[in-house]
C-alpha cells in the first residue's frame, strides 16, 4: 500500500506541481552550502574558523564552490553562482569543511567520555 | 536530523566509514527491489523495474559483483531498497524539496529514494531527467563512491544531460575498482576473429575483433579502447550460431594463401565457422556433417583439448592436453614426429618454476600484441617472439616470460548476473 503521512491522506492527492523553493538571498545559499559541505552551519561552528570571521568564511566556502563549478571565483553569491546552486543534483554532500582546531578548554580534563566518536 | 547528517556524512570523500564500519558491500551477489508502495507515477512499473535492472547491470559490468532483483524474499534481507516519494517520504528523514534541485539521495550499502516531483524519463527520452542515469549515479553512492568534479564522471553531483552514449568511464570504472578488485576469473578461450571489408576504394582490409569465451556468455574486447563492448557478455546462443553453446575448449584459424578455415573445438568434436553467413557450417565440401571427429580431422590429435592456437609463420597447430603439445603440420595433415612434447619442453619458462606446467586455459595468438599468449586462472604467460628476441638475445626461443595478471592487460572482462544476460 502507498504510504502517507497525513492522516486524511491529503498528502496522496494529486498536488499541483511542488517547486523547490529557490536558493536566490544569503540564507537559502548558506543553507545550500551548509548541506553540501561546503561549509559549516553557522550554529555548528565550535571555535573560530581558520578563515576568519562568518563572512570571510562564507566568502571562501563560495569561493571553493565557484572553483569546481568552473565560475569566476568572485567568492559573491552572483547570478551564476546562484544559478549553479539551483541546478538539479544529488542530495548527498559534495565534500566536507575545512576542519577547525577544537581542542579543550584551558583547565578541562580531556577523557576517553569527553572525546568524540 | 542528526541521524540523517551521520548518514550523509558516511558519504563524504575521503572519509573511513563511520565507527570503522565496511566501506564495500562482502557479497558477491546483491539483491535489489523496488518498494510496492514507492512506484513512481510517472513511468510504467514494468519500465521502471527495467530501468533499475539495467542500472545495477552497467555496475555490474565493469566490477566482480552482481545484482539481482528479488521480489520474493523478507524486504529486511534485500540488499538494496528502491523507491519514489515526494516531500517526507518512505519513513526518511531527509524531506525531498519538490520539482528542482535536489532529485534523489541514496545511503552508503543501503537504500535509494527518488524524488517523485522531479520528471524522471525513460533512456530514450530527451527531456527531463534520466533515471537510468540517476540510478547509475545513486546506485555508485549505495556501492560507496563519493561525489567527483571531475568531467566525465557519474558521480558528478549535478545533473547534465544524457548524451547519446552514456556509459561508465575509465576513471568511474577504476573508482569503482578500487574498492572492490578487478573482474578475475578463468577463460574457456580467447581469440582474434579475422575478417575482411572493403573500404570505400574497394580494397581489402583486413580487421580483427578479440573475444573471451566463458561458459555460456562472451565477450568481444575493443582493443583500442581497453575495455569490453558495452552491454557485454552476451550469450554464444545468440552471437553465435551451430556451434556449442557453453564451454568451448578450443577456437583455430587456419590461414594460408589458400585456406581460410575457422574451428571450434569441444570434446572429442569440432566444427567449421562459416565467417560469411555466421554460422557454423553443416557439411563440408564432400558433404559429410559437422561436426566431425577431431581424431578424423585431425589424426595424432587427442581429446578433450585444453587449448590450441594456429602458428602462421610455422604453419602449424599447437594442440595442448594436460601436460602435453602436439604440433600438427596442416599441409601434411599430422602430427610431427618429434611430438608430444612436455610444453614446459617447447615452451620454457624463462623462470622455471614461473609457468602454466599443465592444463592451459586459453593460448591465444594476438595482434595487438603480436604475440601469443598463455591464460590459465587469473594469469596470463606471454611468449617470447621474435622482436623481444632481437631485444634480447638471450631469451630462450618460444619461452615463456613470468606471469602476469590478465585483469591487468584485458580490463573489465566482468561477469553479470544471469538474469540480466538477455537484456
Amino acid at each position: 500500500e502507498t504510504l502517507f503521512h497525513s492522516r486524511d491522506r491529503s498528502d496522496l492527492e494529486p498536488s499541483p506541481l511542488r517547486r523547490a523553493k529557490p536558493i536566490a538571498d544569503l540564507p537559502a545559499a548558506q543553507r545550500f552550502l551548509s548541506k553540501y559541505g561546503w561549509a559549516e552551519a553557522p550554529h555548528e561552528s565550535r571555535a573560530p574558523s581558520p578563515e576568519g570571521s562568518p563572512r570571510a568564511a562564507l566568502a571562501e566556502a563560495v569561493r571553493r564552490f565557484q572553483k569546481v563549478n568552473a565560475l569566476p571565483t568572485s567568492g559573491e553569491l552572483d547570478a551564476a553562482t546562484l544559478a549553479a546552486m539551483n541546478r538539479p543534483r544529488c542530495g548527498l554532500p559534495d565534500t566536507r569543511p575545512p576542519l577547525q582546531a577544537v581542542g579543550p578548554a584551558p583547565g578541562t580534563p580531556t577523557t576517553p567520555a569527553a572525546r568524540r566518536p | 536530523r542528526a541521524r540523517a547528517k551521520r548518514f550523509l556524512q558516511a558519504l563524504l570523500p575521503e572519509d573511513p566509514p563511520p565507527a570503522g564500519g565496511p566501506r564495500a558491500f562482502s557479497k558477491k551477489t546483491l539483491t535489489w527491489r523496488l518498494l510496492g508502495e514507492g512506484v513512481s507515477s510517472q513511468l510504467a512499473l514494468d519500465e521502471q523495474r527495467y530501468i533499475f535492472r539495467l542500472a545495477f547491470r552497467m555496475w555490474s559490468e565493469v566490477m566482480p559483483l552482481d545484482f539481482q532483483e528479488d521480489l520474493t524474499a523478507p524486504g529486511a534481507t534485500v540488499d538494496i531498497k528502491l523507491g519514489f516519494g515526494r516531500g517526507r517520504h518512505l519513513g526518511c528523514p531527509w524531506v525531498f524539496d519538490g520539482s528542482g534541485q535536489e532529485f534523489a539521495h541514496a545511503w552508503r550499502l543501503g537504500d535509494i529514494h527518488f524524488d517523485d516531483d522531479e520528471h524522471f524519463t525513460p533512456p530514450t527520452s530527451d527531456s527531463g531527467l534520466s533515471l537510468l542515469k540517476v540510478a547509475v549515479h545513486e546506485i555508485g553512492h549505495v556501492l560507496g563512491l563519493p561525489h567527483t568534479y571531475r568531467t566525465g564522471s557519474i558521480m558528478q553531483p549535478n545533473y547534465t544531460p544524457q548524451e547519446p552514449v552514456f556509459e561508465l568511464d575509465w576513471s568511474d570504472r577504476k573508482a569503482i575498482q578500487k574498492l572492490y578488485g578487478s573482474c578475475e576469473g578463468s577463460f574457456d578461450t580467447v581469440f582474434d576473429w579475422i575478417r575482411k571489408e572493403r573500404n570505400q576504394y574497394g580494397e581489402v582490409m583486413v580487421r580483427f575483433s578479440t573475444y573471451f569465451f566463458r561458459n555460456s556468455w562472451y565477450w568481444l574486447y575493443e582493443n583500442r579502447n581497453n575495455r569490453t563492448r558495452y552491454g557485454d557478455p552476451i550469450q554464444i546462443l545468440v552471437g553465435w550460431h551451430g556451434i556449442p553453446t557453453q564451454n568451448i575448449d578450443a577456437f583455430v584459424h587456419i590461414w594460408t594463401w589458400r585456406r581460410d578455415e575457422r574451428y571450434f573445438f569441444k570434446g572429442n568434436q569440432y566444427w567449421r565457422y562459416d565467417s560469411d553467413n555466421d554460422q557454423a557450417h553443416t557439411e563440408d565440401e564432400q558433404g559429410k556433417s559437422y561436426p566431425k571427429l577431431i581424431s578424423e580431422g585431425f589424426p595424432g590429435v587427442p581429446s578433450p583439448l585444453d587449448t590450441a592456437f594456429y602458428d602462421r609463420r610455422k604453419q602449424f597447430i599447437y594442440f595442448f592436453q594436460e601436460s602435453f603439445v602436439f604440433a600438427f603440420d596442416v599441409n601434411r595433415n599430422q602430427v610431427l614426429d618429434s611430438y608430444p612434447r612436455k610444453i614446459t619442453q617447447v615452451f620454457p619458462g624463462i623462470e622455471p618454476q614461473n609457468h602454466p606446467f599443465r592444463n592451459i586455459d586459453s593460448a591465444y595468438f594476438s595482434y595487438t600484441h603480436n604475440s601469443v599468449f598463455f591464460f590459465k586462472g587469473k594469469a596470463y604467460w606471454k611468449v617470447v617472439n621474435d622482436k623481444d628476441r632481437q631485444q634480447h638475445p638471450w631469451l630462450p626461443s618460444n619461452g615463456l616470460f613470468p606471469k602476469q595478471s590478465i585483469s591487468e592487460k584485458w580490463f573489465d572482462v566482468c561477469d553479470v548476473h544471469a538474469s540480466t544476460l538477455n537484456m
